[in-house]
């Protein structure tokens, strides 16, 4: 969050943001790991008392008490007992029965959502500048859910629970679980508790990519965050005895490495393991890696778990390759020893090197911090990907924001590799997540929402979404760190977080939660299933037709059932225009050639605040062969707003 | 010798609140109610009224499909572990 506020123009822009009262009265509930309170992020120099409407608490605990809090962090509170009641207590030598954060999660996601200013920020050096979360006028109410056993049901919705009493106004949720239906997901219950309440509530997507369906929390009712880069890099060149020089990344700092090359190995050849590659604890020779820099594998353990290993056998140092399921993303971390990461075309040719050289060497140059990188934003490899394997009607993610090598507050708990052996103490972190883009999206959320307290959850979600851009300024398209090629809706959803744009949408696609309940019924829910998901007898109307089409979601999700290449899918939606009275007129641009779409009407003439409906037809009359993924966008345009939702079509 | 004892795990038990019993004052004097009559031991974790209408119990499999089955319960659904992202 020293760049993200720049990469996202919200310096540039800050007069449009409200420094009174508004801003300071929005409440971000972060679900999380806890809190170090004494973190400069949430100093409350500037905040005014606590708002009003505040019914929190700040509870007392292992470390922690209750002057803890103050104008900036209004609200910690902790849920052990659904972990205790599964794993017996909580080790209070090992971490905190309490708010307080002993694994920095928590004090990263609450910072890059709410954070204060603080200048002088950097980690080892790296990233240096003035860190800010995206609202830094919102105040922050902390909810520890997640122990060192995991993060359980029972205590996620008991902190829902609490949160929806304490009057938040945007919650956070940098955690995910399987692939479950809405009425068996906890996260999905307690979130349609909280939207129905006014809360927006945003989650991670999940760091399962690039796999098709990896998707976590794709409930209608959550904001669906992926992740992408910044224009920022962390370069540290790997240098072959035989003068090849590849670019890798790092975040390491201490003692240099010898200015002459150093004799190289690759893991695999270090080892008696079968897997002796991937440097897991426990599989190198010392004898054949002391002295030496050797070169590692991505796969099964951490990355800075490897780097630890790679250490303790007496290396000097590490270049750690990405396999065919990272490609070419470089994900930096402040490695305990000299290390760099590079992609797989790299590791790939190092490897070749490595195989061919009787006696290979390696130097690697750090370069420390560089910004302008191009292109970007790019989607992040591991971000989860559509399509939704829940409802498949409803495209996810809905947007991307940045995720990869976010700085933001650390715990002094611990280092920043998280590992036991790491002594290192540090006031800020750079690590990579969807975890990191979800409260960048929280916070711009609720700096939406001290602009517009009138919307509801939907609206807000729909002006971040209709604004998100999926061209970089060039015109070419958002790419994929996974692939080097164009991204697509199921990678990016609506496209990446544009937070000045969202703050003036033109249109918003609203939903209430009538709508949601109609969504149910669509979906052939039985009445005990909405009662247990939405708190409420209600029965679905027996002769009413309830199409998961017409849930007025700001995008579009085609499918053509399987049967015939052919087909006809409509979808009604209702847009209210938030701006001055306007003229809209609708443009689809599509790569499915065999798919006619068209919208109906073509034109809407809206005063201001007025509703108005229109019906897309998606008309398919391609043959088997033709039975592929595509996508599309529509506009709606006034010649100043630019309204655009992505649809995705599959059979 | 003692015998085995089956295994309890974490149950989230969603109540149709409205279908209280007039009988009961508090929904919380309910759900005691059920819970005591699938089983002696089991104490509530947490009771919700905001997030869900219901409550958490440790219970046996067997205690779980009791409680299911009863009148007013919609879903006892076992405790998930979620994962940071």
């Amino acid at each position: 969050t020293t760049r993200t506020p720049q990469f996202l123009g919200l310096d540039k822009s800050a007069d449009m943001f409200p420094e009174s009262s508004s801003a300071s009265d929005v409440i971000i509930g972060v679900l999380d790991t806890g809190v170090w309170p004494e973190s400069k992020s949430f100093d409350d120099t500037g905040l005014g008392p606590v708002p009003s409407s505040w019914k929190g608490e700040c509870e007392v605990g292992t470390n922690f008490s209750a002057s803890n809090c103050n104008r900036k962090l209004i609200g910690a509170r902790f849920f052990a007992k659904g972990c205790e009641a599964m794993l017996g207590p909580i080790n209070e030598t090992e971490e905190s029965r309490s708010p307080r954060d002993d694994d920095g999660h928590g004090t990263h996601t609450a910072s890059t959502a709410a954070g204060s200013v603080v200048s002088g920020a950097s980690l080892f050096g790296y990233a240096a500048g003035t860190a800010r979360g995206m609202a830094t006028r919102a105040r922050v109410a902390v909810y520890k859910v997640c122990w060192k056993g995991g993060c359980f049901s029972s205590d996620i919705l008991a902190a829902i629970e609490s949160a929806i009493q304490d009057n938040a106004n945007v919650l956070s949720l940098s955690l995910g679980g399987g692939m479950a239906d809405y009425f068996r997901d906890s996260v999905a219950i307690g979130a349609f508790s909280a939207m129905e309440k006014g809360i927006l509530v945003s989650c991670s997507a999940g760091n399962a990519g690039p796999s098709p369906y990896s998707l976590s929390n794709v409930a209608p009712w959550i904001t669906t965050v992926g992740a992408g880069t910044l224009d920022r890099d962390f370069p540290a060149y790997v240098a072959l005895g035989n003068g090849l020089n590849f670019s890798g990344v790092s975040l390491y700092r201490g003692n240099a490495l010898p200015d002459s090359p150093l004799p190289f190995v690759y893991a695999g050849n270090a080892s008696n393991a079968t897997n002796g590659n991937l440097c897991v604890t426990g599989t190198l020779s010392p004898e054949k890696v002391a002295g030496k820099i050797v070169l590692c594998d991505r796969g099964l353990t951490a990355r800075v778990q490897k780097g630890s290993v790679v250490k303790s056998a007496g290396a000097l140092g590490m270049v750690l390759s990405n396999t065919a399921a990272n490609g070419e993303e470089l994900v930096a971390d402040a490695h305990l020893l000299p290390a760099s990461a590079v992609g797989e075309k790299a590791g790939d040719a190092i490897k070749k090197y490595l195989f061919s050289e009787a006696k290979p060497t390696v130097s690697i140059l750090f370069e420390g911090t560089k910004v302008g990188i191009q292109p970007s934003p790019v989607v992040a490899a591991f971000s989860s990907r559509g399509p939704n394997s829940i409802t498949p009607q409803i495209l996810k993610p809905d947007l991307i924001a940045p995720g990869v090598n976010i700085l933001a507050g650390w715990s002094k708990a611990v280092g920043p590799t998280g590992l036991p052996v790491d002594n290192r103490r540090v006031d800020f972190n750079i690590i990579s997540g969807t975890s990191m883009s979800c409260p960048h999206v929280s916070g711009l959320a609720a700096l939406i929402k001290s602009v517009h307290p009138e919307w509801s959850p939907a609206a807000v979600r729909s002006a971040l979404m209709t604004t998100a851009y999926t061209v970089y300024k060039t015109g070419a398209k958002l790419q994929d760190s996974a692939t080097g090629k164009p991204s697509t809706p199921f990678d990016h959803g609506a496209g990446h977080v544009d937070p000045v744009a969202a703050l003036n949408p033109g249109l918003v696609y609203d939903l209430t939660v009538d709508d949601y309940l109609g969504f149910l019924c669509a979906l052939n829910y039985s009445a005990s299933e909405i009662n247990t998901l939405a708190k409420r007898k209600f029965e679905c109307e027996a002769g009413k037709q309830y199409s998961v089409n017409d849930l007025n979601y700001p995008s579009f999700a085609v499918l053509f059932e399987s049967g015939s290449g052919s087909g006809v899918v409509k979808h009604s939606r209702t847009v209210t225009n938030v701006g001055p009275a306007g003229t809209y007129k609708a443009s689809v641009t599509s790569d499915a050639a065999s798919v006619k779409i068209s919208v109906e009407p073509e034109v809407l003439s809206l005063k201001e605040n007025e509703k108005k409906s229109f019906i897309v037809t998606f008309s398919s009359s391609g043959s088997t062969q033709d039975r592929v993924n595509a996508f599309g966008r529509l506009e709606w345009s006034d010649g100043k707003h630019v309204v655009g939702t992505p649809i995705s079509i599959n059979w | 010798a003692q015998a085995a004892q089956p295994e309890r795990g974490t149950y989230i038990v969603h109540v149709a609140k409205s279908e209280m019993p007039q009988s009961f004052e508090h929904h919380t004097l309910w759900y005691e109610s059920s819970l005591k009559s699938v089983s002696d031991s089991a104490e509530m974790i947490y009771t919700y009224d905001n997030a869900i209408h219901g409550y958490a119990t440790r219970l046996t499999a067997e205690e779980a499909r009791l409680l299911e089955s009863q009148s007013g319960i919609l879903a006892v659904l076992p405790e998930m572990r979620y994962e940071l992202h």
